[in-house]
């Protein structure tokens, strides 16, 4: 052992329990700064919020744009019917066999009941549908239909988070502003707890 | 406020601190939302997927309607031609319809993928704001526990008990300073400074004190 003397060990003891002291108000403080990271976190998701709205806004606009041209290509539908035809008597084969290749080698499950299911499904569309990107649009509405849905969800959870938080936040322990770190006093056993979690005025009430 | 303040009986830290955790842990549970469900599978969009797409999106689309396989047209040479045929001659209308229609679709596709990614982008704010509640309980944990802990009848938070050298068949760095302390009234435990930080050093006893500290931490995680 080295030769420290009581009074030296005492007084390393007062200067390193004023440490540990600031320590604790590093602690306390540390949960205001996570606070503060989260309220920045949700003013970030608020505005982005704001930007999806346009965006959903521009989007629906172009949809909607596209559906009319459709609605209106539509209506004439007819005209060069006879090459359509002939081509599609030759697509559809092509397109049933490259597509049950692809489903057996990567889908694995029941080839049978899909293959059925596509030759009637092709018996039943037609080329003009397929001359039009038909498809193409059908893809767009079914994605903006699912991201409806998905910002719904996201919604419906923050909006159930952040009025919890929001109540969390405005508990005194967030609110106040601890004072600076008090002078550690060892024998005061009143002062034994840390002004800053137990401030004095609670104790004075 | 949510803390009950308890001026005379024995503070009870539990209480005083469990509606914290309790509506921390309400929080964190209704920010749990499951990424993996298909709800979140972001759309198959032939006309963006690059590459080798997600195949199990196309076995379900091909499954559930077989429009899946209508993206498989690039490799029919006929299902080309149709798409190529053009009316222009017999309804020149039609042709200038089919071409709007064709613009407005590129539009709506390029609309579509950007608010994909802005839907991406929300998914990241929900996990960020996930682990910060994560990190919001842990750190609320070592605040309870540090009130809680200097509630002891210990004259001092940290008392060092003794200062060794090493000893020469410790396995402690050379020429290192071995000091025993007791922390907030917990068993003594030995923490080593290098000898670059001697005793007379004013960051000596820092550095004894943030060892302390971090070693009776790591310890409460465990």
């Amino acid at each position: 052992d080295q030769v420290v003397s009581s009074k030296e060990l005492q007084e390393m003891s007062n200067q390193g329990s004023k440490y540990i002291n600031k320590e604790i108000q590093n602690a306390v403080n540390g949960v205001k700064e996570i606070k503060s990271l989260i309220v920045k976190t949700n003013e970030e998701r608020k505005s982005l919020l704001h930007v999806l709205e346009q965006a959903k806004k521009q989007k629906e606009d172009a949809l909607n744009e596209t559906r009319d041209s459709e609605t209106r290509l539509k209506a004439l539908s007819g005209v060069c019917n006879e090459t359509m035809m002939a081509l599609w008597e030759e697509c559809k084969p092509c397109l049933k066999q490259t597509c049950m290749k692809f489903y057996a080698r990567v889908c694995r499950s029941g080839s049978g009941v899909v293959g059925h299911q596509l030759e009637e499904f092709l018996n039943q569309s037609s080329p003009f549908y397929f001359w039009m990107n038909g498809d193409r649009v059908d893809s767009l509405l079914e994605s903006d239909r699912q991201q409806s849905h998905m910002l719904d969800i996201m919604q419906d959870h923050f909006g159930q988070a952040s009025s919890i938080i929001d109540e969390l936040f405005r508990d005194k322990f967030f609110t106040r502003e601890y004072p600076g770190i008090s002078h550690y006093q060892p024998f005061d056993l009143l002062h034994r707890r840390p002004h800053i979690l137990f401030p004095k005025s609670r104790f004075a009430r | 406020s949510l803390l009950p303040y308890a001026p005379f009986e024995p503070l009870n830290f539990q209480d005083m601190f469990q509606p914290f955790f309790d509506m921390i842990r309400q929080a964190q549970q209704a920010m749990e939302i499951d990424l993996h469900s298909p709800a979140f599978r972001p759309p198959q969009m032939d006309f963006i997927a690059e590459g080798d797409e997600d195949n199990r999106a196309v076995c379900r689309e091909i499954r559930h309607n077989s429009t899946g396989c209508l993206k498989m047209k690039d490799q029919c040479e006929k299902c080309q031609e149709i798409l190529s045929v053009d009316c222009s001659a017999n309804s020149p209308s039609q042709e200038q319809l089919r071409q709007e229609l064709n613009d407005s679709l590129r539009i709506a596709e390029q609309l579509t993928k950007k608010y994909n990614d802005l839907l991406q982008s929300y998914q990241w704010k929900m996990l960020n704001t996930s682990s910060l509640l994560d990190r919001l309980n842990e750190q609320f944990n070592w605040v309870s526990r540090l009130a809680n802990l200097t509630q002891g009848e210990d004259q001092y938070y940290l008392q060092v008990m003794t200062v060794t050298s090493r000893a020469p068949d410790s396995e402690a760095p050379s020429g290192a300073t071995g000091v025993s302390v007791r922390l907030f009234g917990s068993d003594p435990m030995t923490v080593w400074v290098s000898e670059e930080v001697s005793r007379n050093n004013p960051k000596f006893i820092e550095t004894v004190a943030e060892k302390a500290l971090q070693e009776y931490r790591r310890k409460y995680r465990e």
